[in-house]
């Protein structure tokens, strides 16, 4: 695990952070279906830390604001089309979450098939940066910076827990032992 | 989806893909594969920028006339070691030059954020130590 310079961290006193999916910049999928990917994707880091994330009844009030967008979306960071650079999000406090639309999404809850992006797994990759996660070159972690298409990884690694929890303190809750996070692995969706 | 992940289009498939599958951002790297020090090849510039995007090195955009004489298509020290870093940073063989493997991993989708920010990299302190506890 790394963190980003200076580590930057949510302040002590803010242990529940809100977030939102833009209303403006969506892509075309059930929106039930797309709430439950993040809401699951927020959920695997609550379950190792003492962070909690609840959904913003208004997306201008959220902690975290996520959207899909392409090309140049005013940050300096153009998206660049099909595949390349899938998403990025800003270190703490900035709570900027961005992904790119033309990407093919797997978003309706399913293991990728060949030439999709697996939505879950880029979500909980990008929220380790929101909360302070740089880049890991633990393979397995959740960190580390590439992901091909057709596969999902979505369980913490070991390397992903300890970094954060290093952050954030452990939740009481959390076992170490009976949890998957060492093992975790890629799992390959559709024969490419 | 016929195509295997991992693989760069290959030339033809323009004319039987649809277009914005036909040429993924990074797929002409491929061609590059094998370069190493004191090579001259076009698109070696472009991989320049790539790494410099990722935090790999470091140059102006542009001098005054709206050109880059450090981006060239040259071989040169400083790309072989930004090549190495990267190597480093995804537990690669450090050799330096664009083996298949190195370019494999460039050309694979990725997180826009950078892997070294501000000239500081800690992505290869903790994480090369596991991946060396695991060979062991």
């Amino acid at each position: 695990y790394s963190y980003f310079p200076g580590s930057p961290s949510w302040p002590s006193n803010k242990r529940q952070l809100t977030y939102a999916i833009s209303p403006a910049d969506r892509i075309s999928a059930d929106d039930a279906t797309l709430r439950s990917i993040f809401a699951r994707a927020f959920e695997r880091w609550s379950n190792v830390t003492q962070l909690t994330f609840v959904e913003a009844a208004e997306y201008s009030a959220a902690d975290i604001k996520i959207g899909f967008y392409s090309g140049d979306h005013g940050d300096g960071e153009p998206f660049d089309g099909v595949l390349g650079t899938l998403a990025h999000a800003f270190s703490p406090t900035s709570g900027r979450f961005h992904l790119d639309a033309a990407e093919t999404w797997a978003a309706d809850g399913n293991l990728p098939s060949a030439g999709e992006i697996d939505l879950e797994s880029v979500a909980v990759h990008e929220i380790g940066h929101l909360l302070g996660l740089g880049h890991s070159s633990v393979e397995e972690a959740i960190m580390f910076p590439t992901i091909s298409s057709g596969t999902r990884r979505v369980e913490l690694a070991a390397d992903d827990v300890t970094g954060i929890q290093l952050l954030y303190g452990a939740n009481p809750n959390y076992n170490a032992s009976s949890s998957s996070s060492n093992s975790a692995q890629e799992e390959k969706g559709g024969a490419a | 989806n016929f195509l295997p992940k991992n693989i760069s289009s290959p030339p033809w498939a323009s004319n039987i893909l649809p277009k914005n599958i036909s040429s993924p951002p990074w797929a002409s790297f491929q061609n590059l594969t094998g370069c190493h020090m004191g090579d001259h090849v076009p698109g070696l510039a472009d991989l320049k920028r790539y790494l410099k995007r990722f935090g790999y090195m470091n140059f102006p955009d542009n001098d005054t006339n709206g050109t880059n004489a450090n981006v060239t298509d040259d071989f040169d020290d400083s790309l072989e070691w930004a090549i190495k870093t990267y190597q480093k940073n995804f537990n690669l063989n450090p050799t330096g030059s664009l083996d298949i493997s190195t370019v494999n991993q460039i050309v694979r989708p990725r997180c826009g954020v950078p892997d070294i920010i501000n000239g500081t990299t800690t992505m290869n302190s903790s994480g090369a130590a596991h991946a060396n506890d695991r060979r062991l």
